[in-house]
């Protein structure tokens, strides 16, 4: 499904050069369940941009079902960005000046819904990560972990086939992050929704069939999860 | 030092109406080193800002040294948030425009250092905090995990006397969150700076020596860690 051969990121804007990801070869199959870790720095979040097309490899190739994303179409890879993959943003990304329905909702424009089908899906999605008692409320009226919630059901609200999740649960209590994960898994196993989450909890880490590790831009180990 | 009497919050604006802290007794002498735990949106953020001087309290008093903060002029509680508190915001809150160096210098600014000190202070604090190398990167330009780190940098550089900080590990794996509890212990110990930090791990919790646990804005549990 998802294939980064030799994939390298330099970013070298105003001045600035730090390769960011090195010589990066990833394989990931539809319907796998797996978590990225490493030290803060070594790339992750760098390496999630590319996956979800929000940018492109300074070195390498990346192909998404066989296909060179470098030879798509911007209309190509909008449609993969807004309808193919679900990404929760490390920093969340909500827009200020909206509500938490409002948030959710916003992508599922683009798929041509009706305003009431979008509502419908939003206030589910919303209701499913826990948040249903804060629809009204903006960003700023929200707590941290409320936020990240906000901005994980923004990712699931449309039914992707990927949901690419960077640090989801990094601002949540244990038992609600547990849910989160439990989330993860469901739709994984009941709609064959590929899954990969940036963690840097082992425990949330271990709740996946798969991880690979980073360190310095580079993959330094990827491995299935034993089973329990 | 802290002192919080009966104190309640309730968020009032824009129709939404939220009892986010209520009948909040708590007590923190200088010196001490606690964690505060509880679910997402318990009310934890809530309580830092308070403490901090960053909000009122709806009800009840708030005493810092035994003054009740509530009479204090704008002018003495700009001091105590600008030279006696450090805080690290659960969202960092950055300004996005200035590099990391300049983002730490600027609270120093305030206490009328000389340029050349504050950038000498300001370099040092990046540096205990790992993130030495990305001096000139704005935020735009930092990993979520730097980004906290610059945050956690600002809140130390001036040497305050309390450090409140509202989750700064949770976006960091954990070798770098074990190097962030390190320097809090050791200006607790060291310089006898109080630090209060929010945290949802509860191994990070058990690095310090006392957790209040917070459950729908109430106070449920305040107890000492044991003795390893
Ligand atoms: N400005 C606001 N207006 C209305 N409600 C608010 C506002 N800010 C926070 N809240 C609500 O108050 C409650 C407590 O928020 P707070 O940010 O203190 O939670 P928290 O314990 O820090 O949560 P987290 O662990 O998710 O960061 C939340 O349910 C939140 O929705
Ligand atoms: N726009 C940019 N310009 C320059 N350097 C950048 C830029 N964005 C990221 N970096 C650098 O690239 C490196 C990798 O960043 P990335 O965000 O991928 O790390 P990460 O593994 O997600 O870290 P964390 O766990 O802290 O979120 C970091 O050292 C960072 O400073
Ligand atoms: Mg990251
Ligand atoms: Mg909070």
């Amino acid at each position: 499904l998802l294939e980064l051969q030799g994939v390298g990121k330099v970013y070298g804007e105003s001045g600035l050069s730090v390769a960011a990801l090195r010589g990066v070869d990833l394989r990931v199959e539809a319907g796998e369940l797996l978590s990225i870790m490493g030290p803060s720095g070594s790339g992750k979040s760098t390496l999630m941009n590319l996956l979800g097309c929000l940018d492109r490899p300074s070195e390498g190739r990346y192909l998404l079902e066989g296909r060179d994303v470098a030879l798509l179409t911007d209309n190509e890879l909008a449609e993969i960005r807004n309808r193919r993959i679900g990404f929760v943003f490390q920093t969340f990304n909500l827009l200020p000046r909206s509500t938490a329905l409002e948030n959710v909702e916003l992508p599922l424009v683009y798929r041509g819904l009706p305003a009431a089908e979008r509502r419908r899906l939003a206030r589910e999605a919303l209701e499913v990560v826990g948040v249903g008692h804060r629809l009204t409320h903006r960003p700023a009226q929200l707590s941290g972990g409320e936020q990240q919630r906000v901005a994980i059901a923004r990712a699931i609200a449309g039914n992707p086939g990927v949901i690419l999740a960077d640090e989801p649960t990094g601002n949540l209590d244990s038992r609600t992050g547990e849910e989160i994960i439990a989330l993860f898994q469901r739709v994984n196993r009941e709609l064959g929704v590929t899954v990969i989450q940036v963690t840097h909890d082992l425990h949330r880490a271990r709740q996946t069939r798969r991880i690979v590790r980073l360190r310095d831009g580079r993959v330094v180990d990827d491995r299935p999860v034993p089973e329990a």
